[in-house]
């Protein structure tokens, strides 16, 4: 919350759109910041009614460098925007710098997503310590724009919960030390590891303590959110993603061309097969393993086919580590399985576990 | 200015210094902190700003912090009013 917890008394609010940018119709101008303003009405008590004359609550503008209000803009990136906290006159202003270039799609900037961020400003929130928050200071546009859980505990203890009777939950960002932490996907990726967890993905590297947590967008922004299985083809320099009954293939950060494709079609798996739950591909032998709840298929990547006698039970080529698989990566010739918040450390040539840990434990919590 | 690594480039000081007077408060709050803990204002403005980006608290503008420096962002300050 912005400090003094400055707040609007009357919660019917007017805005008017002082100009328009060059760089976008009217219409889309209208429409980004007509669902920014729904956004935060719908999960609080708060009604916006936009006028087209005289004074309003929220009068919202396109400016660029020193237009008197103190703080100049600063040209193309840097500063994006910056809105007032509720009050009269000048309280509540959103300003938008027109030295940038405003989008209503992936490129920078897209509209909507600052407007919604300016907007919390508006209503009185500060910024947020969240990477998932649309509150957080920096620009990530993470292909949709939506309140995390975070955004909407600090606009209802504002101005306390929506009159909707269902009330609103948002995302919440995953910690990346919560022991209670689970997967929807690892993957190796040209010698680093990487954890997917809805949005996010979450990556370790020598050099800096910390665990790095941010969206899956900032790398492969067409990439749905929800991954469900990814592993690595080594040889070919290529990560595979898998979400139902697709997949896309990416190099680095390149999607590859004619994906998404379909999994039955690409790899010979029956059309009662929806999704798979995690897969990893044997750097030495060349065979993937696809886990779909209790079964395993085996594919050879050389063949290009699957192999005859699968799909199997898991306990028959991999005993011990139940009987459903969230994630599985391998690493230095082991396989590690990870299952809720258990992570097993696999011999495949013993066949035999090694060690039982958490499945946070390479985060150095 | 804090002891940076010997490759900090001069845009880069500039930049933190920057950063932290739009976001941080760094010039009207520089007197006070001095006073308080003697300590340079810049050091504690940049350990303001590490920690409210999850970053590994230094005080000095390694990498990470000056990646963060350079992204897009709100000029609404991190940690002062907007008024």
């Amino acid at each position: 919350l912005t400090q003094g917890s400055p707040r609007w008394e009357d919660t019917h609010l007017t805005y008017r759109i002082e100009n328009y940018t060059p760089d976008l119709s009217r219409a889309a101008v209208d429409h980004a910041i007509e669902k920014a303003f729904q956004l935060w009405s719908s999960v609080s008590p708060l009604t916006f009614t936009k006028v087209s004359e005289s004074q309003a609550d929220i009068m919202i503008s396109f400016v660029r460098g020193d237009h008197r209000d103190n703080s100049p803009f600063d040209g193309p990136g840097g500063n994006l925007a910056h809105a007032f906290q509720p009050g009269p006159h000048i309280g509540g202003d959103i300003h938008f710098d027109e030295d940038e270039r405003w989008t209503n799609n992936f490129r920078d900037y897209n509209l909507y997503r600052v407007a919604a961020h300016e907007l919390g400003h508006s209503l009185g929130l500060a910024h947020s310590t969240d990477i998932g928050a649309l509150m957080y200071p920096n620009y990530i546009f993470s292909g949709d724009v939506q309140l995390s859980q975070d955004d909407i505990s600090g606009i209802q203890a504002i101005y306390g919960p929506s009159q909707n009777p269902t009330q609103p939950i948002g995302p919440q960002t995953p910690q990346v030390c919560d022991s209670k932490l689970t997967f929807d996907a690892i993957t190796t990726i040209r010698g680093e590891l990487m954890f997917f967890k809805d949005r996010f993905y979450m990556r370790t590297n020598p050099f800096y303590p910390e665990a790095e947590l941010n969206f899956i967008s900032v790398f492969w922004p067409h990439l749905p959110n929800g991954l469900q299985a990814a592993y690595e083809v080594a040889d070919r320099d290529e990560v595979r993603f898998f979400k139902g009954n697709k997949y896309w293939a990416v190099k680095g950060q390149d999607v590859l061309y004619g994906y998404p494709k379909y999994i039955y079609r690409s790899f010979g798996f029956p059309r009662t097969v929806k999704n798979i739950d995690a897969a990893v591909s044997d750097e030495d032998t060349g065979k993937t393993y696809f886990f779909v709840a209790n079964k395993c298929w085996r594919y050879d990547e050389y063949k290009q086919s699957m192999d005859a006698g699968y799909p199997k039970m898991i306990a028959e080529d991999f005993p011990g580590i139940g009987s459903k698989v969230d994630a599985v990566f391998q690493k230095d010739g082991f396989f590690y399985f990870f299952h809720g918040k258990r992570q097993y450390k696999f011999d495949t040539k013993t066949k035999r576990i090694l060690t039982l840990q958490k499945a946070n434990s390479w985060f150095n919590c | 200015f804090p002891a940076a690594t010997s490759e900090t480039q001069e845009q880069d000081v500039e930049t933190v210094q920057k950063y932290l007077e739009n976001y941080y408060n760094l010039k009207n709050d520089a007197k006070q902190v001095e006073r308080q803990r003697n300590n340079d204002p810049v050091v504690e403005k940049l350990k303001q700003m590490q920690k409210f980006f999850g970053l590994k608290v230094t005080g000095k503008p390694d990498a990470e912090t000056l990646n963060v420096m350079k992204q897009p962002r709100c000029g609404v300050p991190d940690m002062a009013q907007f008024v």
